[in-house]
């Protein structure tokens, strides 16, 4: 454990609890995107299935059962107790051109074709892109409440973060991970339109208002 | 060394 990685997870931690704050306070969901938190789900179900077959510590343990749970509850809030607000005629990205790549992809670039690490792969390529219906939803919509914003930011600003702890583990422990850490270059550059937008828009107090 | 198949990142 480095302190990128401490920082990484607890920005995506801060990240799942201003969402959830958010849709639980205004008792709504607007502005967000549920296909983007169900492809979510979907990439922590895959890669934290490892949950039951191998003990990596008790911070890992915690954190991935924070994960699984509070993605589903998010869910839960989005599709069934506050589904009257949720956006649906904003939320149309189109996720099955993200999934079938991905899972082409899993299958033929992996480090092992075995049942968990395709289905790891899976979770670290589909992580990669899960945004971007969210972020296709804030295009769509043309706006951002700033609560979503902040939730964006620090979303993105996780796997960041992650970057700096594969560079560190790198020339400390000389471990490296391409899978990982492509995909991380990858959902980190996607963010930064959303980035540049969040410095000089919403950081000075103005609504996040994307051109049209 | 190239990661081993047991991830220890979340």
């Amino acid at each position: 454990m480095n302190v990128f990685r401490l920082a990484g997870d607890m920005s995506h931690l801060l990240a799942i609890i201003i969402l959830l704050l958010k849709i639980w306070k205004t008792r709504s969901c607007a502005g967000i995107s549920g296909r983007s938190q169900l492809l979510f789900a979907l990439t922590y179900t895959a890669r934290y299935l490892d949950l039951v077959t191998n003990w990596v510590s008790l911070y890992n343990t915690v954190m991935k059962v924070f994960f699984i749970a509070t993605s589903y509850a998010t869910i839960y809030l989005m599709y069934l107790k506050f589904k009257a607000t949720y956006d649906s005629n904003h939320d149309t990205f189109r996720v099955e051109f993200l999934l079938l790549p991905v899972t082409i992809l899993a299958l033929v670039l992996n480090h092992e074709f075995s049942f968990m690490e395709i289905l790891w792969t899976f979770s670290i390529y589909l992580e990669a892109v899960a945004i971007l219906p969210q972020l296709f939803m804030v295009s769509k919509t043309g706006e951002a409440e700033s609560i979503t914003s902040h939730y964006l930011f620090a979303l993105g600003s996780y796997r960041l973060l992650y970057i700096f702890n594969w560079i560190w583990r790198y020339y400390t422990e000389e471990y490296y991970d391409l899978i990982a850490i492509i995909a991380g270059v990858v959902q980190t550059v996607l963010y930064c339109d959303f980035f540049y937008l969040y410095f000089t828009k919403v950081l000075k107090g103005k609504k996040l208002q994307l051109p049209a | 060394p190239e990661a081993s198949n047991s991830h220890d990142e979340l």
